[in-house]
């Protein structure tokens, strides 16, 4: 009726759903944020990635990359800019991961270069 | 770009690698 | 028209390999050519997202003109980042 759960609804999230003491992992977490380049030299280095504590899993946002150079299916709502523009880079890096010294991107974009541009 | 490139060179430190590769960039990429 | 994006791309890539250098400078790390353009390639299509969102604030707001507010939106999700670029802004404005 509200916003809450109703008894029953509590019952079946608590049997089914909340993690408990005796679960192995108790809480999740994503990786925290921040911006290195924003932090001067000093405290840069002191930022360690803090190894979680026990039973709280830290999601990586990495892990699962091998499946990234691919749009997968999707269903209603197409992915988003940034996800296809996500998907290309992943498939360029994929494409130099094997090139050595001279850089294919570099020698066709080269040829662009106008100084002026930059300045 | 400069988060990218000390994010990747972090990255790179952790692997004991001289130089950072797309290997690394890859791995830091989401989190960018 | 693709020319001229070229020639944007290439100045991209040329500044962000200076920017890659610099950051490497006070590390023994080195950055390969690939990684660079790599970075470059991220960047120019993250500028690409960002002029998107530039324009729709600045219509939002029912400007023709986009100016450091709209920029200023762009950062929204970072204190840090907001506060690095507010304070940025107000540099530039004096």
């Amino acid at each position: 009726k509200d916003c809450f759960l109703s008894e029953e609804e509590f019952k079946l999230w608590n049997r089914f759903y909340r993690l408990r003491d005796s679960d192995e992992i108790k809480e999740i977490t994503l990786p925290p944020v921040q911006f290195l380049s924003l932090q001067n030299e000093e405290n840069r280095s002191l930022i360690k990635t803090q190894e979680p504590s026990s039973g709280i899993h830290q999601l990586s946002l990495s892990e699962w990359r091998l499946w990234q150079d691919h749009p997968l299916p999707t269903y209603q709502v197409d992915h988003s800019d940034r996800c296809h523009h996500f998907i290309t880079i992943m498939q360029m890096i994929e494409g130099m991961r094997h090139e050595e010294g001279e850089c294919s991107y570099e020698l066709k974009v080269k040829s662009y270069l106008q100084m002026e541009d930059v300045s | 770009v400069v988060e990218a490139a000390i994010r990747s060179i972090r990255q790179a430190q952790a692997e004991d690698l001289p130089c950072v590769d797309v290997d690394q960039l890859e791995k830091v990429l989401p989190q960018l | 028209r693709f020319s001229h994006q070229q020639r944007l791309k290439a100045a991209v890539h040329y500044t962000v390999g200076c920017l890659c250098s610099e950051a490497a400078a006070d590390t023994q790390v080195q950055l390969s050519r690939q990684a660079v353009a790599a970075i470059a390639e991220v960047t120019f299509r993250q500028c690409e997202n960002f002029a998107k969102d530039l324009e729709m604030f600045a219509r939002h707001a029912r400007r023709s003109t986009i100016n450091t507010e709209d920029v200023k939106l762009l950062a929204r999700r970072s204190n840090s980042l907001l506060k690095y670029i507010t304070e940025k802004n107000e540099e530039i404005a004096q």
